[in-house]
């Protein structure tokens, strides 16, 4: 299932 | 973080150095869309508030810092130590036609009606953007100095390897970001142009210029 994860991309 | 991402985030970094060193030891931004500084500055500075929010890794907030310290000095070179040499004639592109759809945008679509994801939001469709200007003043004077070209090529090689980043996040992780998918998309398209151009010319030894 599609997850958002905490924003760890730059 | 996979290589692809890794690989990316270097390809940015170097991006932004190549330009910096430029622009300081030549001390001339001829050449150099001053509009499209001023953006990627927004856009670091709308995506970057959680600098001040959450810790995310060393790597993570070092870069950050790094992205915002590179651009706004870029910036702060081009409108005032280097004024004199911003080519101001052909940096026209009407960067309120930019901001004005994107800011409406980010407000329609996007994950979460907070403040700091419609910032993110606006920073992520407005980094998909903000080279026009700077491909617009290229096409206005029919030509780029070699070291523009470099930058160029790897501030578009940066997200289309994150596009890479992302289908290996999807297949082996299952995260998947639509917005940033589809923004990336867009922003990787534009390069495609001056990626023809590039591969054609520049790596040819040949000076990019484009029929006038």
């Amino acid at each position: 299932e599609t997850i958002k994860t905490d924003k760890d991309e730059l | 973080m996979n290589i692809f991402r890794l690989t990316g985030d270097l390809s940015h970094l170097a991006a932004i150095i190549i330009l910096l060193l430029k622009i300081w030891k030549s001390r001339s931004c001829a050449g150099i869309s001053g509009k499209s500084q001023v953006l990627f500055a927004l856009v670091f500075t709308t995506r970057y508030l959680d600098l001040l929010t959450s810790f995310i890794s060393l790597y993570n907030t070092t870069m950050k810092v790094i992205y915002i310290g590179c651009s706004y000095a870029t910036v702060y070179l081009i409108y005032m130590k280097l004024k004199a040499t911003y080519d101001g004639n052909h940096d026209t592109f009407r960067v309120e036609f930019l901001i004005v759809p994107v800011g409406g945008l980010a407000f329609l679509v996007n994950h979460d009606f907070s403040p700091l994801e419609i910032l993110w939001t606006f920073s992520i469709y407005l980094e998909s953007v903000a080279i026009l200007p700077q491909l617009f003043m290229i096409s206005k004077t029919g030509e780029a100095e070699t070291i523009t070209t470099h930058y160029l090529f790897f501030l578009g090689l940066y997200r289309a390897l994150y596009l890479i980043n992302w289908i290996w996040r999807f297949y082996f992780e299952g995260f998947f970001d639509m917005i940033a998918i589809v923004a990336g998309v867009v922003q990787t398209i534009l390069y495609c142009d001056f990626f023809y151009l590039y591969v054609t010319k520049v790596l040819k030894g040949k000076k990019l210029s484009l029929p006038a």
